[in-house]
């Protein structure tokens, strides 16, 4: 399996819908 | 020139180098049930003080390796139990499992590039800096009196004697028996008090009571009963942290555990070894930012890792010649805790390439463990790199940011920060 790893998460928001089943990405989120 | 801007970042090296200072700016201003994040060997992280020997980013990048082969192991391993219950399998996949070799050790390595989250536990609450991990379930922390062996941590290990709320979990509960799908070792019982163990591909271990105890995340934010890993026997690569937050899917895990009240919706930023204001947040109390783009779980695969479909990469504007079957076949995870992002193997030699035309002005430096486009950027203060993005399911696109391109091991050595898979898709 492929794997999408934390270097490549830094500073983007990442959100966890798990009840939705859904994966955000957003920008800026650590400022 | 707009091409470049468009397709481009252009940046101070300095940008992507560490920084020895702590400075957060938005600490505390954060709404929600939401904690500091930290890198562990960032300039924030407390771990990473106090004359503890830091790793070196060749022993980060061989931890990294360890995490990934147990992960691909872990689920291989439970594919290829699914194969066999179901007895579905495919010739040509039935020989490629014949050929699979099963991991010595269960579980997933923990790994060292990680990221440090505190919370409280007990009454009055004892706060623990725990590993941050979305690819395990259990939460579990070092306690006294540390019956067999704990490793040394930061803070003063857990005292249940010292909790007014804290209880051991009986080996007939229905909790107890869920420990198996948590941990994926069957529990144990010593006079009724039921007993974990979890195992990393690493061989790094806890194993203790399984109990519940308050678990405290902000003032406002308060969960009695959280069950959780009492360890009285642990050792491994946990640096000096406490044990770790298990934020993956399983009923067991604190997603679950809190979902009552944040619905299993949590989110996080990770901050970058220069940056700071990382955060951890529980629910979506202030609603989604509008600019979030989402692409949908694919959660039906046995495991509790959360799958996500990876469909396209560009680099520097050019959509890379890759099938997205290729990433379908394959299959990929999110998770916080492996650093570098592994690709199959097509995909990563047809990113490498691409990336490397974009770089001819810059004059290459040796490997980084398995990282095997680097350049030696001493002469250089601004560096033009070309932008990378992912294309999800859902027409979700994602630039990534330079620190999530580029990983320096110093000015002298600044490489890829991806990595190939060996196979495609075994």
């Amino acid at each position: 399996i492929g794997i999408f790893g934390n270097v490549q998460q830094q500073t983007l928001e990442i959100v966890y819908d798990v009840a939705g089943e859904k994966l955000g990405f957003g920008y800026g989120g650590c400022s | 020139r707009k091409n470049m801007e468009s397709h481009f970042h252009t940046l101070q090296l300095t940008s992507l180098l560490p920084s020895s200072s702590c400075n957060p700016t938005t600490k505390g201003k954060r709404g929600g049930a939401s904690m500091e994040v930290v890198n562990s060997h960032g300039p924030c992280s407390k771990l990473n003080q106090e004359g503890a020997k830091a790793s070196s980013m060749t022993e980060i990048l061989a931890h990294d390796q360890a995490r990934v082969d147990s992960i691909q192991a872990r689920v291989t391993t439970q594919n290829y139990d699914l194969f066999r219950k179901k007895d579905k399998i495919s010739n040509k996949n039935r020989a490629k499992d014949s050929k699979v070799n099963l991991p010595v050790q269960p579980g997933i390595s923990i790994g060292t590039g990680n990221y440090i989250v505190t919370i409280g536990i007990g009454t009055p609450k004892k706060d623990l800096s725990l590993i941050f991990d979305t690819g395990s379930d259990l939460t579990w922390t070092q306690c006294q009196p540390c019956v067999k062996s704990c490793y040394a941590q930061l803070q003063p290990f857990f005292d249940p004697s010292s909790s007014s709320t804290y209880s051991n979990i009986s080996c007939t509960s229905t909790a107890c028996s869920g420990l198996k799908s948590a941990t994926g070792n069957n529990p144990g019982c010593s006079s009724s008090n039921c007993i974990y163990g979890i195992q990393y591909g690493d061989s790094s271990f806890s194993l203790g009571f399984f109990a519940k105890d308050k678990l405290t995340l902000t003032p406002t934010d308060v969960f009695d009963g959280f069950m959780f890993g009492c360890g009285q026997n642990n050792r491994g690569l946990f640096g000096k942290t406490a044990g770790l937050i298990g934020l993956a899917r399983d009923p067991l895990s604190i997603v679950s555990q809190t979902a009552a009240k944040f619905e299993k919706y949590f989110s996080y930023c990770l901050p970058t070894r220069r940056g700071t204001n990382g955060h951890l947040t529980f629910g979506n109390k202030n609603g989604a930012k509008s600019t979030i783009q989402f692409t949908p779980f694919t959660l039906s695969q046995g495991t509790s890792f959360y799958f996500v479909d990876v469909l396209g990469i560009s680099v520097g504007g050019k959509a890379l010649s890759i099938s997205p079957m290729l990433f379908k076949n394959a299959g990929t995870i999110i998770d916080s805790g492996t650093v570098i992002t592994r690709l199959p193997s097509t995909a990563y030699n047809n990113l490498r390439s691409t990336f490397q035309q974009f770089m001819t002005r810059y004059p290459r430096a040796p490997n980084l463990s398995l990282l095997d486009t680097c350049y030696n950027l001493s002469n250089y203060t601004s560096i033009s790199i070309p932008k990378i993005s992912f294309n999800f399911n859902g027409n979700t696109n994602v630039n990534l940011d330079p620190n999530g391109i580029l990983l320096t091991n110093g000015v002298s050595q600044v490489c890829l920060a991806f990595a190939g898979n060996g196979d495609d898709d075994s």
